[in-house]
């Protein structure tokens, strides 16, 4: 959070720079109060101070639980609400946490700090020095109310989940954010929705393999990750003083004899598995595996056990540093890619002595860096459960994350630091726009989205190669929040309309023959801000109706890309609105191009005019 | 019952009545009259969810869930699953 705001363009104010409008017109969040469901928190983080702070909201109804290691006082006019739930959580799950809303665990105070710390100075947030800078959440004036459901080792239980949901409902929180995969066709969630409350969740860390996204009810914000533009390059300096430039977030500790200034023996291996390492000798040394990660954490942990000086590993895409800090332990562990591997290892080869040394990492930000892209890790569409609906919506930063861990500071990465990036937008345009209801919040976030960088190349996503990114890698795009604040058009849906979608009520898991179908629509047909067509056959019609929250008088014109194989018709291409036409419905016919199975294609449907374009993805497969 | 007991989550639905407290008293009778014990439905009642959404969790065997399933009223009941932070 000490760049990825300035990445959004949500530049807070310093001496350089001027707070953005978004920040400044919000009142940087102050009296929206988001509800984290985690952990619980680490209230003493500076990130948590409440210096400043008006009196609680009047409409807040929650509690401040108090347990062994947390008081009232605990509680603030920053973390105004904190609940712990305990009951049925097996007491293994208690060893190293403690009965109290307090974590322990880490995770929580991390995924609350991206959503709502407060400013804390750059002195003060790093990571040992490394992405120093002003640390804050997307809302930093916004409140914090904690539903601790995940105990020590980051495990939830449904039961303690649906409890946290139900209290933040009766709390009156305005935003929740789950950095946890849960059950798809979640009643709680919808229940929260049907309340005016927007449900922030992550999409999950399985990619890159398709349909491995989770958490895709309709009614959620479902949350891929993207990086940033920041990067930690590592000097690595061979005995011939060849240079390889690799990524690490490896750091100079004072009198530490972990950290040579000096050239250390290096050795290059192509397996790193246990029984490779077993028995050899590596106090002192540099060990390089050349085997694309795949042994990387046990590799680390003999490197540490038996006082070696740094672990170098080859990695085919090294911008993730999948959360090396904790498993390195303070010695230079240094991603390459397999190019520059390889060249080690060939010096290795060559030279009768070979020397290496790890210089600690740097800090490099700016537009040099390609940015965003979407990670290997973050989990892919389509929703194995609803297909008709397109998932995961957005992505938002979340890869190599500064954010409060206790009393310092850690980087991580995951969609567990997307959605609170999601969740601390939210609670901005819930400021500028009290009234819209969670669709429409959603479907301002959808259709303003970024597909390119700022030099308008397309946002690219990482599997085993790079491509082009798609809408199963990243929804709408990469979360614009300035653009979502004034999006022109929305698309809403009455909550009631997700049950028409459905064979049986939401949350019932009865035989579908058992339930009444004959309200049954396919759920692309639910007005959701992007069209998914899983099994085109013949041409289909979908309605989809809009609502102009922009300038009264517009005209918007339509703009298609259809997806390949698929003939896209638009009706009314102009759409026209004044004060006495403010909603306007028009069709999209889909009509299959040939007979054939085929696979997904993506294309978009985007409402321009002088001003605003209001683009959403459409995505179909001919079957 | 016989049987091993786990936490189960019984889904009911929109809260119907006007205070939470009717809430938590119709699910203890709906679960009194399964175990056919007040006390072991006391004991049972893991949560009540009670303020957006009518629903328990309880510590059932699998016969107890299957016959909850088919009490008016009960959209589902399912065991609880586990979950990690992503």
């Amino acid at each position: 959070t000490t760049h990825s705001w300035d990445f959004l363009g949500l530049n807070y104010p310093s001496s350089h720079t001027p707070a953005s409008e978004l920040l400044k017109a919000t009142n940087y969040g102050e009296n929206i109060i988001i509800g984290m469901v985690d952990t619980g928190v680490w209230p003493e983080s500076r990130s948590f101070s409440d210096q400043g702070y008006g009196p609680v909201p009047s409409r807040w109804n929650g509690k401040c639980e108090v347990g062994p290691d947390w008081g009232s006082n605990n509680c603030s006019r920053k973390v105004i609400g904190a609940r712990f739930y305990s009951a049925g959580v097996p007491e293994e799950y208690f060893k190293g946490d403690s009965l109290s809303p307090r974590d322990h665990n880490g995770h929580g105070t991390h995924t609350a700090s991206i959503a709502a710390g407060s400013p804390v100075e750059p002195a003060a947030a790093s990571f040992h020095g490394i992405a120093a800078g002003l640390a804050r959440g997307g809302a930093p004036r916004a409140r914090l109310a904690v539903y601790k459901s995940c105990w020590s080792d980051g495990t939830c239980f449904e039961s303690t989940v649906l409890a946290a949901v139900d209290d933040a409902i009766h709390d009156g929180v305005d935003v929740l954010s789950l950095s946890l995969v849960m059950s798809e066709n979640s009643f709680a969630a919808l229940h929260a929705v049907k309340k005016g409350i927007v449900v922030v969740h992550t999409a999950g860390n399985n990619g890159p393999a398709m349909m491995t996204i989770e958490n895709t009810s309709p009614w959620v914000i479902t949350v891929a990750a993207t990086s940033i533009d920041r990067s930690f390059p590592t000097v690595i300096t061979l005995g011939n003083s060849q240079q390889i430039v690799g990524q690490s977030l490896y750091y100079q500790v004072k009198n530490s004899s972990a950290y040579k200034s000096d050239f250390t023996n290096l050795i290059c291996t192509s397996s790193c598995t246990p029984e490779n390492l077993k028995g050899n000798d590596v106090k002192g040394m540099i060990l390089l595996c050349n085997d694309k990660g795949a042994s990387f954490f046990t590799a680390a942990q003999y490197i540490v056990d038996n006082g070696g000086s740094g672990l170098i590993s080859s990695l085919r895409i090294v911008d993730d540093l999948f959360n090396i800090a904790e498993a390195c332990q303070g010695i230079a562990c240094v991603l390459v890619d397999i190019d520059d591997a390889d060249k080690i290892c060939q010096y290795y080869e060559d030279s009768s002595n070979p020397l290496a040394k790890i210089e600690p990492a740097r800090t490099v930000t700016g537009n040099e860096i390609l940015a965003p892209k979407v990670p290997t890790f973050s989990s892919r569409g389509p929703s194995v459960t609803y297909p008709a609906i397109l998932k995961p919506d957005i992505a938002a930063p979340g890869v190599n994350i500064l954010a409060a861990k206790k009393d310092s500071y850690a980087i991580i990465s995951g969609t567990s630091q997307a959605a609170p990036h999601v969740a601390g937008i939210v609670a901005l345009l819930k400021v500028l726009h009290p009234d819209w209801s969670p669709a429409a919040l959603k479907s301002a976030i959808i259709t303003t989205a970024h597909v390119t960088d700022e030099r308008g190349m397309p946002i690219l996503a990482q599997a085993s190669s790079q491509k082009i990114a798609d809408p199963f890698d990243y929804g709408g795009g990469n979360i614009n929040p300035c653009g979502a604040a004034h999006p022109g058009l929305i698309y809403d849906i009455d909550p009631s309309d997700y049950n028409k979608f459905f064979k049986c009520p939401i949350g019932t898991k009865k035989e579908p023959g058992t339930c009444n179908t004959t309200t049954t629509l396919p759920a692309y047909y639910l007005n959701l801000p992007s069209i998914s067509v899983p099994d085109l056959r013949q041409p289909i019609t979908v309605y989809r109706t809009v609502t102009n929250v922009g300038e009264v008088n517009s005209v918007y014109h339509a703009a298609v890309q259809s997806p390949m194989g698929v003939k896209m018709e638009v009706f009314p291409p102009v759409l026209m609105f004044d004060a006495a036409n403010k909603v306007q419905t028009y069709q999209v016919k889909l009509s299959p191009m040939w007979k054939l199975h085929g696979d997904y294609t993506f294309g978009s449907l985007t409402w321009h005019n002088d001003q605003k374009a209001v683009r959403i993805p459409v995505v179909a497969r001919i079957t | 019952g016989g049987g091993s007991r786990k936490i189960y989550i019984a889904y009911l639905g929109d809260v119907k009545h006007g205070h939470p407290d009717e809430v938590v008293a119709s699910h203890h009778d709906m679960l009194t009259t399964l175990l056919q014990s007040k006390e072991d439905s006391s004991a049972s009642m893991v949560y009540n969810y009670k303020h957006g959404f009518s629903g328990f969790a309880a510590m059932l065997t699998a016969d107890q869930a299957t016959r909850l399933a088919e009490f008016p009223g009960v959209i589902s009941v399912e065991p609880s699953k586990t979950y990690k932070t992503t």
